[in-house]
């Protein structure tokens, strides 16, 4: 199971709607400081079904819908798709590709598809929680995170290694 | 329950030695759990040593040094319960050339099971990657997806590099 | 007490703005106070808009442009109440090449009445010091200072660049 | 005034008696990771009167003592000496150079000495105090300690701020 396909449209500093296409072993994603390299994980751990603004490195969760340029009207909506490699059935479903979808109006509304087909946040949650992909997953580091893990207290740590054991 | 943690701790334990020495070339390090607590509740102390250091808390280790042992753990949990994907953003900021340089050879072990994406400002990591995937913002305030190859960075930083490289 | 707050504090402010502009060429930035506070108790609020970007609090910046905003904020500080000496340890970590031609720039401005002790790995930063200071622990966990020049360095380290824009 | 001299013995991992001469201008210190860059930034700050264990990175004060290696037997006293240029007479005595210095026992007794007299830490304070050359002063900017101003609240700014007007 790999990461096949990621398309932003609307999120964040991605107002025309951008893909990227990955293959298996190491991608390098490179770019200038402000150019949306930190963006493009905030949308990975968003199409995995995180909840929190803080998460999002904003205070509510519309920040995360692109908000213009001097030259740019913002936009009234946010959305992300991904698209997992699922040959090896990693993923309890037959498909040999998983598409997921996370869309957000600035109205509030949330919209959620699975292989298409609408569905709940619960829906895409469940079918990740067994492979470890999670949202505190040790799968997804932030920038600036790696020195938490030193930093925090014993007790701390004990969560995180509960999460991965 | 009980006999699942301990046995995963105690992989987890192997693993991270293992993986330390190779990283810093010898030394120790392992997973502590706090005294006196029982299994299911202790909290877990990290102890790292450098090679001809004392063994030491890891609050009392360099910047770098705390890095490449925080990168340790992370793949010594990815050898216990591997992950589909992981995502690294600027991890190697704090790494000196030659600790980048270690990094990337215990990556390499991993890439068979994990695809790995890896967001850097760094050449020596970018000159490892299987695929380079740029992103840019020449319309100011929206990103873009460029194709990037080793070429177009060689020639992009011009004579200061090349002098001080 | 208040007259002299308020004078330092829009002294302060122009400065910020007028560096801040030189370091991103263009945008604009300030120090805003509490609403509603008075002005000896209220909090300070950052305000910083790279060139084309809208203005936006300082936490969704991203992690290369908070890090310059900081520098200019402690260099309009330098340039309203000037001290003998800077120390900066490894500050231009998160910065990529472009970014750190301009800090280096925007220390020339005050080498004539502040002395710069500067720690980096970065090889653009070393190349602009007058003078270079080594330390090494070729005797494992014993620090020892060693006199470098910069043609040292070059040999050192080989063909692959530390850092790309 | 900048700082001309600084010789550390004992403190940390510099268990040799070690002198710094320092120039105006931007010197830049440079080696790998955990050889002891981030040490003498620790030691100018303990020069300079800093009474807080955790500011020197440890759990208590004799942290600073040299704690030996595999092949060294640990220190009984750490001592750093500081030489000011006092040329322009910013420090409020008659000295063209000023010499401070400081011992630490590993029985906890401490000494503090001003151009070679034995004095009080308070003497070295008071001496400090009117130039900006403090603990918590914006002239010293410790690894990782960058992003503190930008994540802080508005309030602890104000103290920043209030601490440089
Ligand atoms: N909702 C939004 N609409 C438009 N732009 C946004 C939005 N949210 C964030 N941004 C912009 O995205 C930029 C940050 O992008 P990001 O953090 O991905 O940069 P980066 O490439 O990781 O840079 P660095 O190398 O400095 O870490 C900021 O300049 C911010 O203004
Ligand atoms: N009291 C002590 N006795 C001996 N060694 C010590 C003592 N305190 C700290 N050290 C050692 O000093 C080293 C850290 O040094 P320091 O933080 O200065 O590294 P650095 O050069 O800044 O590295 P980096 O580039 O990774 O930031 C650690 O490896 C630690 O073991
Ligand atoms: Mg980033
Ligand atoms: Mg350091």
């Amino acid at each position: 199971m790999y990461l096949k396909r990621l398309t932003l449209h609307g999120f964040k500093s991605f107002a025309d709607r951008t893909a990227f296409d990955f293959s298996g072993g190491m991608t390098s994603i490179v770019g200038p400081n402000g150019c949306g390299k930190s963006n493009v994980v905030d949308a990975l751990k968003w199409i995995l079904g995180n909840q929190s603004p803080k998460e999002m490195r904003g205070s509510e969760m519309k920040d995360v819908i692109f908000a213009g340029t001097t030259t740019r009207r913002a936009l009234g909506f946010a959305e992300v798709a991904l698209i997992f490699d699922n040959e090896d059935r990693r993923l309890p479903t037959d498909h040999a590709e998983v598409a997921v979808e996370r869309r957000l109006f600035r109205s509030g509304e949330s919209e959620y598809r699975l292989n298409g087909m609408k569905c709940r946040l619960k829906d895409i949650r469940d079918l990740f929680t067994d492979t470890g992909i999670g949202q505190e997953s040790y799968s997804i580091l932030e920038q600036g995170k790696i020195d938490l893990l030193i930093q925090s207290s014993p007790v701390e740590r004990r969560v995180i290694f509960e999460e991965a054991a | 329950s009980r006999r699942i943690f301990a046995e995963t701790f105690d992989a987890l334990n192997k693993a991270f030695g293992e993986l330390f020495r190779k990283a810093f070339g010898g030394g120790k390090a392992e997973l502590v759990l706090e005294e006196g607590k029982d299994i299911l509740m202790a909290g877990i102390e990290i102890i790292a040593c450098p090679p001809g250091k004392k063994p030491s808390h890891v609050r009392l280790l360099s910047g770098g040094e705390r890095t490449l042992t925080t990168l340790t753990l992370l793949f010594a949990v990815l050898r216990v319960r591997p992950s589909p994907f992981c995502v690294l953003d600027e991890v190697d900021a704090s790494l000196d050339e030659a600790n980048i340089r270690r990094f990337l050879v215990l990556i390499d072990d991993f890439t068979a099971k994990t695809q790995f994406l890896i967001i850097t400002h760094n050449k020596l990591t970018m000159v490892k990657a299987d695929r380079l995937v740029g992103i840019t913002m020449e319309e100011k305030g929206i990103s873009k997806m460029i194709d990037v190859n080793l070429r177009d960075l060689e020639a992009s930083d011009g004579p200061p590099e090349r002098r001080a490289a």
